[in-house]
């Protein structure tokens, strides 16, 4: 464990938070794409496939239950909760994710580090976060006005991965033989499809003004 | 030849 992975998991436990805060305190899921809560939901089902098959150690396991939950939870809320799912931006959220499960599925079966299943999934789920946030990042252009707490949890999303980044990069300078090029591959296309919203969230910020993403 | 290492990461 190095500072750089511990500050990149730590910022997205966060973002769950965050975004676990809006909808209850808030009562309401607008601005939320389900679809990508759903594609994160699958990330990490077949990311933690070894969840029960290897103990790294207790903060590893820890945090994967975590993570499965907070993203089946809401999940469930967007879906079921009477009160959320009313404010579940239906007509917006319209973004085709059916594709990008099954391309990067596709992809896995051709580019993985190991033919086994576990592996194949493994990479399936790198692929997949990583273009996991588009169908929220076209919500919010569409939605006009994005409220503070949906903004920080897709910066703080976007952030976490950036951490990770620096993360490969001391560990490939420090480890002997130490190669993930899946991972650090689609983790720069991930933080990169982030640059815009970054772009927009910045300017928000200095101007202190309401976080706008030009249609 | 990759060696297998242990998926540490999350």
């Amino acid at each position: 464990m190095n500072i750089f992975r511990l500050a990149g998991d730590m910022t997205h436990l966060l973002s769950i938070i965050v975004l676990l805060l809006k909808i209850y305190a808030t009562k309401s899921c607008s601005g939320v794409s389900r679809k990508t809560q759903e594609l994160y939901a699958i990330v990490f089902l077949a990311r933690y496939l070894d969840l029960f098959t290897d103990f790294i150690s207790v903060y590893n396991s820890f945090m994967k239950v975590v993570f499965i939950a907070s993203s089946l939870a809401i999940v469930w809320c967007m879906r079921v909760h009477p009160m959320v799912r009313r404010s579940y931006d239906k007509e917006l959220d319209t973004f085709r994710h059916y594709f990008l499960i099954a391309a990067c599925f596709l992809l896995a079966l051709v580019l993985h580090e190991k033919f086994t299943f576990q592996e194949v999934f493994w990479a399936f789920s790198i692929y997949l976060e990583a273009v996991a946030i588009l169908p929220q990042l076209v919500l919010l252009q569409r939605s006009g006005n994005v409220d503070n707490l949906t903004g920080q949890y897709v910066f703080f999303l976007g952030a976490y991965r950036g951490f990770y980044i620096l993360n490969w990069i001391y560990r490939y300078l420090t480890e002997p033989r130490f190669t993930r090029w899946i991972a650090c591959v689609s983790g720069v296309v991930q933080t990169a499809l982030y640059a815009d919203f970054f772009y927009y969230y910045f300017i928000s910020w200095k101007n202190n003004s309401k976080l706008k993403l030009p249609a | 030849e990759v060696v297998e290492q242990p998926k540490d990461e999350l």
